[in-house]
C-alpha cells in the first residue's frame, strides 16, 4: 500500500542542516496497526505529514498504492481527502464550529457527509453530552477525543494519528484505543500511530522505533 | 500558602449548567509537591486556572498567603507574574518569538530579565540547539520543553503544569521531572502538576485525585 524509498526531509537553516529525516526506506500493508516510537525530536511527526502528504520529502521516493504521492498541491490534497484520517498533534479542531461541526466539515471534504455516523462516532468516545459546544468550551482531552472521533467519521483507507492518547487518563485512553482498534479491524483500515505510551503496543501488529531521523527498530508484535 | 474554601466554578449554558469544580476545599503549604490526577474532564485545567488567578471562582473563597484573591483584573495579573510559573496544557508559546525570546518575555514581565538564566534552563531541559528557532520550528515535545523551563526561568513562588509530559517519551520526561524536582527543591518553590502519568508520583509529596469537579482523595506520600 505504502512503499517509501530512501526518504529525507531536511530544513536547510542558517548555521545548520537539520536531518528531520535522514533516509527512510519501508512498506507498509493493507490492514496493518503500526505504533510509531522514539524520543523527542526523533522525526515522527515529520514522517506522519510525509506519508499524510502534507509535506513533501526533500530527497527519495513514497508511493501509495504504486503511484507516486508528488505531483501539485491540488492533487496531493485531493489524495489526502480522499485517503487519509489524521489526528494531529495539536488536534487543529476550528475554534468557530462546534464539535459536530468540525466532524461534519471533515465528512463533506471527502464527500461523505452523515450526521448519523458524525453523531455516532463521537458518542463512541464518550461525547454525546458536548456536541454543541466549541473547542475553547470543552477540556484538553475532550478536544482530543473530538480529533479522534473526525479521524474516523469519514471511514479512512490509512489512519495517522500524532500522539494519539497524550491528553487522556488510562481509562479514557484505554475505552478510545479500543474504540479505534475495533473500528479499523472493522472497516479494514491501515493505521500508524505515533505515542510515547509504549504500553499501546498491545493494539498494533507491528512497532517501528525511530532515532534521529532513521529507523532504528521495525518488529512484527502481533 | 494557598487555601481554596468550597470553591465552585460553574458554566451556565443553554441547556444546562456544567459544574466544572463543584465544591473544593484544599490547603497548600510551601514547599509541597502535589501531583493532581483526574479523568478526561474532572476539572484539574479549571482547577489550576483558578489556584493561577486566570480564572475567577463562581462560589467560594481563595487565599493566597491569607489574602483574597480576588480585585481587579489589573491586581490578579500582577499577582501572577510576580508568584505564578505555569506551563500550559497546549503551552501557549509566541509565534512570533523565538524559543530564547519567548524565556526572556516571562523574565521581563516579572522583572527579572537575564539571559544568562535564560540560556541555562533550556540548556537543562536540553534546548541549547533550539534557542533561535520558532516554536513552528521545533517538535511537539521540543515546544513542551520550552514552555517548561520559561515557567522556571522566573524563579515563581508557586508553579502549575498541566500535562507536564504529555508529548515527551519516557527518557526526556524523567529528564525534564529531575531538572524540575531539583529547581523546585533549591528554591523552595511550591509545584502543582497535573498529569496522567501515574508513574510521576515518586516526584511529589502528595497526591491529590479528582472526579466530576470534587476532591476523590487527597495523601501523602514521600
Ligand atoms: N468554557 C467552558 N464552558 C463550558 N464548559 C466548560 C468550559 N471549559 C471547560 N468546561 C467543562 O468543564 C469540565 C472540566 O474541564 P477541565 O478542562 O477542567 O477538565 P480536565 O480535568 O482538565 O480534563 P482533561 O484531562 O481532558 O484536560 C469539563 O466537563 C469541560 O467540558
Ligand atoms: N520547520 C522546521 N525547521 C527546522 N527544523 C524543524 C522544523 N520542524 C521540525 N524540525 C526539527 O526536525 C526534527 C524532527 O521533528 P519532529 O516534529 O518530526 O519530531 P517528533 O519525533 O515528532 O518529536 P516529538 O516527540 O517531540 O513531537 C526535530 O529536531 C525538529 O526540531
Ligand atoms: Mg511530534
Ligand atoms: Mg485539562
Amino acid at each position: 500500500m505504502i512503499q517509501l524509498n530512501n526518504v529525507k526531509r531536511h530544513y536547510v537553516m542558517a548555521s545548520e542542516t537539520i536531518k528531520a529525516l535522514d533516509g527512510i526506506t519501508l512498506s507498509i500493508q493493507e490492514g496493518e496497526r503500526i505504533i510509531l516510537l522514539g524520543p523527542s525530536g526523533s522525526g515522527k511527526t515529520t514522517l506522519l505529514n510525509c506519508i499524510s502528504g502534507l509535506d513533501t520529502p526533500t530527497y527519495g521516493e513514497y508511493l501509495f498504492d504504486g503511484i507516486s504521492v508528488t505531483g501539485n498541491s491540488e492533487e496531493l490534497t485531493t489524495f489526502r481527502r480522499k485517503n487519509v484520517g489524521y489526528v494531529f498533534q495539536f488536534f487543529n479542531l476550528l475554534q468557530d464550529l462546534t464539535v459536530l461541526e468540525n466532524v461534519l466539515l471533515i465528512q463533506e471534504l471527502s464527500g461523505q457527509r452523515d450526521v448519523n455516523r458524525a453523531k455516532e462516532v463521537l458518542s463512541l468516545v464518550g461525547l454525546e453530552g458536548e456536541i454543541d459546544r466549541f473547542p475553547s468550551e470543552i477540556s484538553g482531552g475532550q478536544q482530543q477525543r473530538v480529533a479522534i472521533a473526525r479521524s474516523i467519521a469519514k471511514n479512512p483507507k490509512l489512519l495517522l494519528g500524532d500522539e494519539l492518547t497524550g491528553n487522556l487518563d488510562t481509562e479514557t485512553s484505554a475505552k478510545v484505543m479500543n474504540v479505534l482498534t475495533e473500528a479499523c479491524q472493522k472497516e479494514n483500515i491501515t493505521t500508524v500511530m505515533v505515542t510515547h505510551d509504549e504500553s499501546l503496543a498491545k493494539y498494533a501488529t507491528r512497532v517501528i522505533r525511530l532515532d534521529s531521523g532513521k529507523v532504528k527498530s521495525d518488529e512484527r508484535v502481533s
